[in-house]
């Protein structure tokens, strides 16, 4: 009179932990951007949106004389669609931040020197 | 290269009207 021996072991689910990993998602590359950034409004206080803001911040840390592809772009922000970082790039050339160099595909900031 | 000093300069022209 026992059909189900094993429901006792695989019932029981409180000894799992719920989720606490804050150590995962550690926001690398937003860092000194003032943490706290609400992505819905997507609009941070010098008017750029948060993916525009990471574009930025890669092209201006990119130390070649010729700046840095769209394809190291992509390559650096996996989270972000090219199609997302040619909008922000194309965006920030619109407004001066950022020119094109060698061709079309490569990328500095103005504002890092 | 002649090209990237003309685009910085165009760059920072469209950045200096941008910020009037």
């Amino acid at each position: 009179s026992k059909p189900q021996s094993t429901s006792a072991g695989g019932g029981m689910s409180s000894n799992v932990p719920p989720m606490m990993r804050t150590d995962m998602g550690n926001k690398g590359t937003m860092g000194g951007m003032g943490g706290s950034y609400a992505g819905a409004t997507d609009m941070t206080k010098n008017g750029l949106s948060g993916n525009q803001n990471q574009v930025l911040s890669l092209i201006r840390s990119c130390p070649e004389p010729q700046g840095i592809s769209i394809q190291d772009l992509k390559q650096r922000l996996s989270g972000i669609s090219l199609t997302v970082i040619k909008q922000a790039v194309e965006f920030l050339s619109n407004e001066g931040h950022i020119f094109s160099t060698i061709d079309e595909d490569h990328f500095k900031s103005t504002d890092s020197d | 290269q002649d090209r990237i000093a003309r685009n910085k300069r165009a760059a920072l022209e469209r950045l200096a009207s941008a910020h009037t």
